[in-house]
C-alpha cells in the first residue's frame, strides 16, 4: 500500500540522515 | 522461495537506476517492492540504506524533494 511505502521511505530517510 | 523473486536488491541494480536518473527514496523503494524481491520491509530498508551509504550518491532537490543520482 502507499502508506507502507511512505513508512518505508521515512525509515530509510531516517537511517540515511544519521549518515549524511 | 528465492526463485520466485524476479527483482534483486543489489548495489549494481541501485547504481544502474541512479545513473539513469535522479530518484527519491520512494522512487527506489518502488523499484524494489517487497513482493518482487521477497525481502521484508525491514530488510529492504536496511539493505537499501547500506547500499546508499556505500554508493554515497550526489543529492539534489527537484520539486522540493531530495533526489539521489550518480554520474558514470
Amino acid at each position: 500500500s502507499s502508506s507502507e511505502a511512505d513508512e518505508m521511505a521515512a525509515a530509510l530517510e531516517a537511517e540515511l540522515n544519521d549518515f549524511m | 522461495t528465492p526463485s520466485s523473486s524476479d527483482v534483486q536488491l543489489t548495489e549494481d541494480a541501485v547504481r544502474r537506476y541512479l545513473i539513469r536518473k535522479p530518484m527519491t527514496t520512494k522512487d527506489l523503494l518502488k523499484k524494489f517492492q517487497t513482493k518482487r524481491t521477497g525481502l521484508s520491509s525491514e530488510q529492504t530498508v536496511n539493505v537499501l540504506a547500506q547500499i546508499l551509504k556505500r554508493l554515497n550518491p550526489e543529492r539534489k532537490n527537484i520539486n522540493d524533494k531530495m533526489h539521489f543520482y550518480l554520474t558514470e
